[in-house]
């Protein structure tokens, strides 16, 4: 279970790099490697945390399975973000 | 990541800094 | 009982706690909390310093924020513990020059097919 949470971890880690790495190019601002890292762990933890939330919103609609309803609620506090997850998930569901 | 990236970067271009480093991601954390 | 200040309740709210004009500080505000990946540049309201206003920082008190202080009936959220073990985490990393440990350890486990 260790080794597969090390392999998402580093799956999530490569690609924070190449994001950060497109934010560098746009901002002509390079990162450090470590603050890659930083973002990486943050990113990580987040999503355990976004799990939990998930998980607990599909349970309290009764549902065994997490859906796209599930993650827009994740995003309720921010309006933009809100907006922008659900143009992303309606043009998925297209 | 997206957002976390572009105020690191804004925060080492407000500062002058060569890179975004560990002085600039504290400053952009408790926000994020 | 209501939930309305009761007369007695009022006077002490209007004793020592209430912001007047001949206060330093007449309002505090929080920093604004937008998206700025998600805005345009030019739609972003700047934050001007205000004579009267004071604006909170949020991380003005960084160097206390590296371990999880003593509760007393609540617990510190995970919220709470995310943010000490990533500033933790930036303590460690900050006298690092150039190669990353945490890059160095977590490289030998990426598998390619696992990056979309």
């Amino acid at each position: 279970r260790l080794s597969y949470q090390q392999r998402l971890k580093a799956a999530v880690h490569y690609t924070v790099g190449c994001l950060c790495q497109e934010v560098a190019a746009d901002k002509e601002m390079p990162f450090s490697r470590q603050t890659i890292a930083a973002i990486a762990e943050v990113t990580f933890r987040q999503c355990e945390n976004f799990a939990k939330d998930l998980e607990m919103f599909a349970r309290h609609a009764r549902r065994s399975t997490i859906n796209a309803e599930d993650v827009k609620l994740l995003a309720r506090r921010s309006n933009s973000l809100l907006k922008y997850i659900t143009e992303k998930s309606d043009e998925i569901a297209q | 990541v997206v957002e976390a990236a572009v105020r690191g970067a804004r925060q080492a271009q407000a500062e002058d800094a060569a890179q975004v480093d560990m002085e600039q991601l504290e400053k952009v954390l408790p926000q994020l | 009982k209501d939930w309305f200040l009761s007369e007695e309740e009022f006077k002490l709210w209007d004793r020592l706690y209430r912001l007047r004009d001949s206060d330093k500080i007449k309002e505090i505000r929080l920093p604004q909390v937008q998206f700025l990946s998600l805005q345009d540049e030019e739609n972003r309201p700047a934050e001007e310093p205000t004579a009267g206003v004071h604006h909170l920082s949020l991380s003005e008190w960084g160097v206390w924020q590296d371990h999880p202080f003593p509760t007393f009936r609540v617990d510190h959220s995970d919220r709470c513990h995310h943010f000490v073990n990533i500033m933790q985490m930036i303590e460690k990393l900050r006298h690092e020059e150039g190669e990353c440990s945490y890059e160095l350890d977590i490289k030998s486990h990426l598998h390619m097919e696992d990056v979309s």
